[in-house]
């Protein structure tokens, strides 16, 4: 009698709103909307969004992006297996606005021009944890530049200038960073590890990053750092962030990794924890013994 | 019951119009059973190729086939399954239907999608591909 009360009212809220989408019925009762909380894949299958008009990528970073995907996954789709790094998602930000002027000076090459970058990070959700962040440049083919090069490459983190602060813009906070990189001929793409940097502003929801770039680079032991804002005319950097989505939707490599290895521990679906603990773990230490 | 047996023994096993191997045929490849099919699909199919970039073909394949009685040891069915199954066949309940084809296990699919904004996103995605078939 319980289910078929329950089957009545369902009937009735169904009369109640006839040109309800069936994927609507999975939002919670409130009606308030929660689509974020949908994977965008699953709102898209749910309600053919896919046509809204979308901004074009730069092409150099798709063409990163696709060779990315060849590395990961296979050509019908299936990630490759051979891989043990826990990240799940790889997000590329190509910058906004981007003005040279003048920065701090440098006790080492003097005054050192940079390049102001800002990089809108919207589309990084509450649930994707930041695991490692690089600025990602490419040469622009035309400019020549010799076999090698050792690199500097100094950055410093901005506010972004909000224009209805009314607080000062207070000075900004110098990013004491410097990334070592290596520029070779050979190479068609450079990263410079920015993670340090990034971390606190992504973990603490940040919507965008404002940073300041300039370069010192060597060409050969003897001679002395040179300034250049872009040495051997490098193209604006993307921003490569490699994030661990934590939702139930992500594939969650460690955790087919770790159950592959030993199948008597594939949890069943009344949701053991994760990874065994306490006295399972000890049960399993002792269950060898008991089979001998 | 000896009179039973022993008349019960004098009747053919097998009606004599129908031959042997046509009798045992049917238990030895049941037709459409339960199993795994392919379902190739492409994105510009569903017209979202201006936001999905990779993969160009996406096969979620599926689950369809009549779910035989002896279900436990070829699908990994419970108890439940088969007990629904003679309800069934017995037809002790008409409301109750026959123990259905659906997937038992999936793997994951790997996407690269141009965000409205205009960056990259490279996801995985969790049961995406059906990769077993079970009867429940």
């Amino acid at each position: 009698s319980l289910a078929s009360r329950g089957g009545a009212q369902m009937a009735a809220s169904a009369e109640l709103e006839p040109e309800a989408e069936p994927w609507s019925w999975l939002q919670p009762p409130d009606g308030r909307d929660r689509s974020g909380l949908l994977p965008p894949l699953f709102k898209v299958l749910c309600d053919g969004q896919g046509g809204l008009p979308r901004l074009q990528p730069d092409s150099r970073a798709l063409r990163y992006m696709k060779r990315l995907y060849k590395a990961y996954a296979t050509k019908e789709g299936i990630p490759k297996s051979n891989r043990s790094h826990l990240y799940n998602t790889v997000r590329l930000f190509t910058p906004h606005i981007q003005h040279k002027e003048q920065a701090s000076v440098d006790q080492v090459t003097g005054p050192v021009p940079s390049v102001d970058l800002l990089f809108n990070l919207d589309r990084v959700t509450a649930v994707e944890h930041l695991l490692k962040s690089v600025l990602l440049y490419t040469f622009n083919t035309s400019a020549s530049f010799p076999s090698a090069a050792q690199c500097v490459c100094h950055l410093v983190l901005r506010e972004p200038e909000s224009s209805a602060s009314k607080t000062p813009p207070r000075a900004p906070r110098s990013g004491t960073f410097t990334a070592p990189f290596e520029l070779k001929k050979k190479y068609k793409w450079v990263e410079v590890d920015v993670t340090a940097l990034l971390q606190p502003l992504v973990a603490s929801d940040k919507r965008s990053v404002h940073v300041s770039v300039a370069f010192t680079c060597v060409k050969d032991k003897l001679q002395r750092p040179s300034v250049q804002d872009s040495p051997f005319n490098l193209v604006r950097p993307s921003l490569l962030l490699y994030l661990n989505d934590t939702s139930a939707q992500a594939h969650h490599r460690w955790y087919s990794l770790h159950y592959k290895r030993s199948p008597s521990q594939v949890p069943d679906q009344r949701g053991l924890p994760a990874c065994p603990v306490g006295e399972e773990a000890a049960q399993r230490v002792r269950s060898p013994r008991h089979r001998r | 019951g000896r009179e039973t047996v022993t008349s019960a023994l004098k009747k053919p096993l097998v009606p004599a119009s129908l031959n042997l191997s046509e009798y045992f045929k049917q238990f030895l490849f049941p037709q459409n059973e339960c199993e795994l099919h392919d379902f190739r699909l492409s994105f510009s199919q569903l017209k979202w190729d201006n936001w999905i970039v990779a993969p160009h073909r996406y096969n979620p394949r599926y689950c369809k086939g009549e779910c035989p009685r002896a279900v436990g040891h070829r699908y990994g069915s419970p108890v439940h399954t088969m007990v629904q199954n003679i309800i069934y066949e017995k037809q002790l309940d008409s409301s109750v239907p026959r123990p259905s084809c659906v997937p038992a296990k999936y793997s994951p699919l790997s996407v690269l999608t141009i965000e409205p904004d205009g960056s990259i996103a490279y996801k995985e995605y969790e049961d995406m591909i059906a990769t077993k078939c079970t009867c429940r």
